[in-house]
């Protein structure tokens, strides 16, 4: 999957299996992600659970788990928002569309949680203050949690390593087509009918094309830049461009 | 099991001898904080005497089971820096439940962070 981290960092990644993107004194997050085509090393989300910690007189501990083809607009206790307590409506979950998108509004924290299911698989985003981000329990054990640091490095997929034998044809099989039914022009004019910006988004919309030939992916990546729109703080860094080999950004083309 | 922390509370509310109704008040409290803890507590035998407990001194002070209850707030655990409790509440819920409210006070605005994840 792609990973936005919490300071902007773009990454595409493989994390095979379960791994934790948060976790801190007040919610934790844990993905799980399958093979999208066998013996391709591109997953993606088929699992999300969210656990949101007991907190004062606000909200009781919940959890929220999401399957593909079962979004949930409900705790997994079957409530819609914290307990019992005074503050149990700072915690919320809201249906926008159902089965495809959840939002979870957790006011205490000064969180909101988009959930989505795209095509066969979920996607996530997050606004979160700096203080809750930070609000770690045991710094040495940091290191995983995705959305804070990013995959580690032997879970990253170079982009342009993969770009460049797409557009050699190294990924075509002995018929002379390519192998998931698209070809780079052709996954490229696909994701430019709704990223139009040739942006991170835009080039990760391209490469789930080529790695899948799965058109759904080209909403998923839609919808990603959607909820950057509205969770972001920072309306000059929604758009986020692939970093030269200096380290700094690339003009938009 | 965090049985320990609603007894800790309930004496704590209990402290000041006040009116009956009081009381029952805390009492309702220390029963709906019981009453939370049951999955993580069972078998623990200071959550099965607290439910008895509880029983016993409902009927004792003529308590009904429902009505208004209180939240005690001398020994909640204390909050993050800038999610400092006020003791002003609110219908909607104590103030400290609002993360941005709780920081109208506060020199500089939040920053805010996101993270997504997407894709294959």
């Amino acid at each position: 999957p792609h990973l936005r981290t919490f300071s902007d960092d773009f990454q595409t990644c493989k994390v095979e299996g379960a791994w934790p993107l948060i976790h801190n004194k007040y919610l934790s997050v844990q993905v799980t992600n399958t093979p999208v085509v066998p013996g391709s090393s591109a997953t993606a989300t088929s699992k999300l659970t969210i656990i949101f910690k007991n907190f004062q007189e606000c909200v009781d501990q919940k959890m929220y788990h999401a399957e593909t083809d079962e979004l949930p607009a409900a705790f997994a206790d079957g409530s819609k928002n914290g307990g019992d307590r005074h503050g149990a409506n700072t915690l919320r979950i809201v249906e926008k569309v159902p089965g495809q998108q959840v939002e979870i509004h957790a006011r205490y924290i000064g969180t909101t949680i988009v959930v989505r299911q795209v095509g066969r698989y979920l996607t996530f985003a997050v606004r979160m203050p700096e203080e809750v981000v930070n609000s770690v329990e045991d710094r040495d054990n940091q290191d995983l949690y995705l959305c804070l640091h990013g995959c580690p490095a032997n879970q990253r997929i170079d982009f342009r390593t993969f770009r460049a034998r797409a557009v050699e044809g190294h990924g075509l099989s002995r018929t002379g087509s390519p192998p998931h039914g698209f070809t780079y022009k052709a996954a490229m004019a696909k994701c430019k009918e709704r990223l139009p910006v040739e942006d991170l988004y835009f080039q990760s919309c391209v490469f789930d094309l080529l790695s899948s030939g799965d058109v759904n992916f080209t909403m998923a990546a839609y919808y990603a830049f959607e909820d950057v729109k509205m969770l972001h703080s920072n309306k000059d860094k929604y758009h986020i461009y692939e970093k030269d080999a200096f380290g700094s950004n690339a003009a938009p083309r | 099991c965090k049985i320990l922390k609603c007894n800790s509370e309930f004496w704590a509310s209990t402290s000041s001898s006040g009116p009956e109704e009081e009381f029952c008040t805390a009492l309702r409290a220390y029963n709906n904080c019981v009453r939370r803890t049951a999955r993580t507590c069972r078998g623990d035998l200071a959550y099965h005497s607290a439910q008895h407990g509880i029983e016993d001194l409902m009927s004792q002070n003529n308590c009904s089971k429902e009505g208004p209850t209180t939240q005690p707030r001398a020994r909640t655990p204390a909050p993050p820096p800038q999610l400092q409790p006020d003791s002003q509440e609110r219908s909607d819920g104590p103030e400290q439940c609002h993360y941005e409210r709780s920081l109208h006070r506060q020199s500089s605005p939040p920053n805010y962070t996101h993270c997504g994840f997407f894709g294959d």
